[in-house]
């Protein structure tokens, strides 16, 4: 009830608040006051991004808040990505050679 | 080609969601999968196999630093099978242990393994006659997704830059209609219905659709057409014993 005023409906949550509840659930922890601060810019660039992919998707998704909120893209590329070296790997049907013959 | 095809609806097809924690073995997670699923439609012998065994006896050594579906296929015919998920369990390791393979009875093995078409009907068609499949896409855009279907374009999602393994286990058409949930109201626009496929990932239960998502169907939205590959479980049956449940 600390978020109803009386004259207006609820006030949207503030980010801290938003952040959290994003701790709690998620059961996140930052070991500093600084550290802390700078997840905390991470979230609202996220939940902002998360507006934007909203807006550009042609489909019927739903982006927001996820366990991966408090991540930077790169952080979460290195985390649950595999190595980016698909781009160039050899087509199945090739066959492979191997510069120097009989390497195993 | 069927209008929908979800194998989540056949009993004991698909295990449960899995959570690769802080080990980026997506592939492995997949490609076991895929096995067992395949296991599990053409013998029903509900195996659950081992993701540590392709981690540790991959021929690229690389454990939880990332990998190809296609080693973890050449892993299970090297060691001429997959042991239990019991009596080789995944512990998600940074670095790899030895490989102990040999140690244990194999529960499931395959025949081959082969790429399919990037035509997405051949696909789907292929998914509701054999099984699941895996699946290479460009994950970008699921770090802030929670539900619904991601249309995406080039731009957005670039279907060169694949780096992420999931199991394609069914597809569907969403009916049209405004968007469903907490709408902004720039984003309430009309839509016709939205072919889809369904998803498996490996990041437990909480992301995503109960950890599934799902991705619009016919425009290879985020590379999904780039690497669909697949164990083959058996040798060529005549008539696969069960269907894909509408």
């Amino acid at each position: 009830d600390s978020l109803l005023t009386k004259d207006a409906g609820p006030r949207p949550l503030e980010l801290k608040e938003v952040f959290k509840l994003f701790q709690i659930q998620f059961n996140r922890s930052y070991s500093n006051p600084a550290e802390y601060t700078r997840r905390l810019g991470i979230f609202a660039h996220n939940l902002a991004q998360a507006q934007w992919l909203q807006r550009e998707d042609l489909g019927s998704a739903e982006f927001g808040e996820t366990p991966f909120s408090d991540l930077t893209e790169e952080e979460f590329g290195q985390l649950y990505g595999h190595q980016r070296a698909l781009e160039r790997i050899p087509n199945m049907a090739k066959k492979v050679e191997s510069e120097n013959w009989g390497e195993s | 080609v069927p209008q929908t095809c979800d194998w989540r609806k056949a009993t004991n097809i698909i295990s449960s969601i899995k959570n690769q924690g802080s080990c980026r073995c997506c592939w492995a997670i997949a490609a076991a999968d895929n096995i067992q699923a395949l296991w599990r439609i053409k013998y029903h012998q509900f195996v659950d196999v081992s993701v540590q065994e392709l981690l540790d006896c991959d021929r690229c050594g690389n454990g939880c630093k990332g990998g190809f579906v296609w080693d973890a296929y050449i892993t299970v015919l090297n060691n001429s099978g997959l042991a239990s998920e019991k009596d080789y369990p995944f512990q998600g390791h940074q670095k790899p242990h030895k490989c102990l393979a040999k140690k244990y009875k194999k529960v499931a093995w395959i025949q081959d393994f082969t790429m399919l078409s990037s035509n997405e009907q051949a696909i789907a068609r292929y998914l509701a006659i054999h099984g699941p499949i895996t699946v290479t896409i460009n994950m970008k855009l699921l770090q802030h997704y929670q539900k619904g279907v991601i249309k995406a374009t080039p731009s957005s999602c670039d279907p060169r830059l694949v780096d992420h393994s999931v199991l394609l286990v069914g597809f569907g058409k969403e009916k049209g209609g405004m968007q469903t949930g907490t709408v902004l109201p720039h984003s309430s626009k009309p839509r016709r219905s939205i072919p889809f496929w369904i998803l498996k990932n490996s990041w437990g239960a909480q992301w995503g659709e109960k950890g599934y998502f799902r991705l619009y169907r016919g425009n290879n939205t985020c590379g999904i057409t780039k690497y669909p590959v697949t164990a083959l479980v058996s040798p060529p049956a005549k008539k696969p014993p069960i269907s894909c449940p509408p």
